[in-house]
């Protein structure tokens, strides 16, 4: 990596455990609760972790009636 | 409904697969809801090919991104045969699509169903028992930074961005939720799955859920 690259992505990697510390804050009071930390996302910022990764588009879909009978919808 | 159940337990989910830089999120949860309503069936447990999906779904942007339904729709409309993964293995970037003979086998599906489930889920865990996997879309913003445990907080419904797998749900503790396997490798989350509180929509989980029929 040139050193601009390498000083980006400690950049992202400080900003990382800023964001860890304040998602945990809300683990505390439950055992369950997820924990967040350190991975192989811990290097990019969140908006480039949304452009490589987040690129599914939802659709807008009919609420669910339990009269529906499922595979009767969308048959060929 | 039972107070757990798991499709892995049944041997009919494939493995955790890794989408690296590509953006093919929803052929993985497609793919894999189709591979485990096959084996439901009591055929084969085998991986299909995703990139099949990603270069050759034309109503979606390959690795650019896309939807679960657009890719059902196209499925259904075309009765396009999934082959083998090792037929048609993936590539981490959109290509051209490759044609198969007719003669060629393959897994074609027969329908499909998509719904909202939001306000709904214990609804759609029943159709989670009787239909396989689900294919779902989320707002994993925060999953970036997931390791484990129950995620309850830190996302949005109505912001959904990225398709994943249901493959069953957990209620004997305090906290139920959804097991929910993901395309980020198996060193992300636990093995590659994510858990996700059931009953409050978390992550708009229930917001856009889709059933296939094989």
């Amino acid at each position: 990596d040139s050193p601009e690259r390498s000083e980006k992505r400690s950049a992202a990697f400080r900003e990382s455990l800023k964001r860890h510390r304040y998602l945990n804050s809300f683990s505390s009071r439950a055992n369950t609760s997820a924990i967040y930390g350190i991975n192989q996302f811990s290097h990019l910022f969140p908006e480039e972790f949304r452009a490589i990764y987040l690129r599914s588009k939802p659709s807008q879909l009919p609420l669910y009636h339990k009269e529906l009978k499922m595979p009767a919808t969308h048959m060929p | 409904l039972p107070i757990r159940f798991d499709w892995r337990d049944k041997n009919v989910v494939t493995k955790v697969r890794n989408q690296q830089m590509c953006g093919g999120c929803w052929a993985f949860s497609v793919v894999g809801g189709i591979e485990s309503a096959y084996a439901i069936k009591g055929e084969s447990l085998e991986d299909l090919s995703v990139q099949q999906v990603i270069d050759c779904s034309y109503n979606n942007f390959g690795c650019s991104g896309g939807s679960t339904v657009n890719a059902l729709n196209w499925l259904n409309k075309t009765q396009v045969r999934l082959v083998r993964d090792s037929e048609y293995s993936f590539k981490a970037q959109t290509g051209l699509c490759h044609y198969f003979s007719g003669s060629h086998a393959g897994v074609s599906i027969k329908g499909y169903s998509s719904y909202d489930f939001s306000d709904k889920e214990d609804e759609m865990a029943k159709v989670l028992l009787a239909y396989g996997p689900l294919a779902v879309i989320v707002d994993a913003i925060s999953w970036q930074d997931y390791l484990g445990g129950i995620i309850q907080h830190h996302c949005s419904s109505g912001e959904a961005n990225h398709a994943v797998l249901i493959t069953g749900f957990d209620k004997t503790g305090n906290t139920p939720y959804w097991i929910v396997r993901n395309s980020w490798g198996t060193s992300w989350g636990v093995d590659g799955y994510a858990f996700v509180k059931m009953g409050a929509n978390i992550c708009g989980i229930a917001d856009s859920v889709s059933a296939v029929f094989v």
